[in-house]
Parts: C-alpha cells; structure tokens; sequence
C-alpha cells in the first residue's frame, strides 16, 4: 500500500 | 531540518517555558485553561508514539521527551499543586472539550495517510493539536483582562504554527516528493484559529494597552 508520510517533524 | 521548522519548534518550546514560568513565578495559573493542556498533553502522547520504535535524531527525541514531560507536569500542577490548584478558574474553564476530542478522533478514522493504528493516532494528535487552543480562547474572552504571561504564551503557541507553515512551503519548494495534506490543512487551520487573538495582541501592542478580547 502507500507509505505514510515519514513522521520526522515534531 | 530547515530555519523555519527550528524556529517553530524554539517558539514552541518559549511558549511552554512561559507558561511554566507564569505558574512557578506567581504560584499560580489563574487565566489558563487546564481543559486546553489536557488535551495537549493527549496530543503528545498521542504522536510521539513511536518515541522508542523510530529513532529520528537525538534533537528529535530530546524534544519529544520535553513536550510530553512538561505538558503533563502542567496538568499535574493545575490539579494536585496545593498551591496552584487553588487558583484555576474552574468555573470559567467550561468548554466541552470531550467534543473536540471525540470529533477529532471520528475525522481521524476517516481521514488518515493509512488506516493503521500508529497512523490514525498520528492524525488525531494533529486534529486535536488544531483545535486544542479553543478551550483556552474561550476562557481567556471569559475573563477579560489578560496578565503578560498569558498573553505572551498564547501568542508563542500561535506563533509556532504559523512557522511549521513557511516549513511546510519551504520544504513543498524544496524536497520533491514532500507532500504532507494532513499536517498542512490541520496547521493553516490552527494558525487560523488564532487570527483573531494575534490582532487583538497586535491592537494592544501597538497602544501599549492591556490587552483585552471582546467578550
């Protein structure tokens, strides 16, 4: 499936 | 990481330290809304989830602990200090804010980047972080006049936001796959939400007045 965004902001 | 990005999260951070120092320099947290740090204190713990699964940076984690920490050391304050709980405006502090929660998580099950629990508890905290200040907002009108302290945390909050947003282009101009719709909407959404207090601070700035919102 479509990966999530990376979660790399607070 | 860019300027705009580390000058929101410092401007997050200064609101928080702010606040800190209202309640610990006057012993108390008159004007502030105990409802409005519950629930950031939700929105922490509901995105920084993956503080021990994904490793980001050491700054990434720092801040991560920080944010979590202080706002549950601030509800912990406004509801057992012995001191400081005396002075919390219960009767003002009336907002439901078991409704933003509830709507927030409904909009986050239906409206996330994957239906995947880390993902959907991701885009709740973003929801929620979005409408977390109304609560806030909302007393703050009820009480009328404003101390400094308030105000300026209130402004540092909005602040931040209105940052991530320049971070948000900036990288959208910069980064060629970056595209983050929810973190976006949810942010220009919450700078919103603020627009009329920056203009009753800036009126009040601008005449050296107290500054006072409109009931």
């Amino acid at each position: 499936g479509n990966s999530s965004s990376p979660k790399d902001e607070l | 990481m860019n300027i705009f990005r580390l000058a929101g999260d410092m401007t997050h951070l200064l609101s928080i330290i702010v606040l800190l120092l209202k309640i610990y320099a006057t012993k108390s947290c008159s004007g502030i809304s105990l409802k409005t740090q519950e629930l950031y204190a939700l929105v922490f713990l509901a995105r920084y989830l993956d503080l021990f699964t994904d490793f980001i940076s050491v700054y990434n984690t720092i801040m991560k602990v920080v944010f979590i920490a202080s706002s549950l050391a601030i509800v912990w304050c406004m509801r057992l200090h012995p001191l400081v709980k005396r002075s919390y405006d219960k009767e003002l502090d009336t907002f439901r804010h078991y409704f933003l929660i509830g709507g927030t998580f409904v909009l986050a099950l239906v409206l996330n980047e994957k239906f995947t629990l880390q993902e959907i508890l991701w885009a709740f905290s973003i929801y929620l972080e979005a409408v977390a200040i109304l609560p806030q907002l909302v007393l703050l009108q009820r009480s009328g006049n404003v101390d400094n302290l308030t105000g300026q945390y209130v402004f540092f909050l909005g602040a931040y936001r209105a940052f991530y947003i320049l971070n948000w282009i900036y990288r959208y101009l910069t980064e060629p796959r970056f595209t983050r719709w929810i973190a976006c909407v949810s942010g220009i959404v919450q700078t919103g939400i603020y627009a009329d207090f920056f203009y009753y601070y800036f009126i009040s700035w601008k005449n050296n007045s107290k500054l006072k919102l409109p009931a």
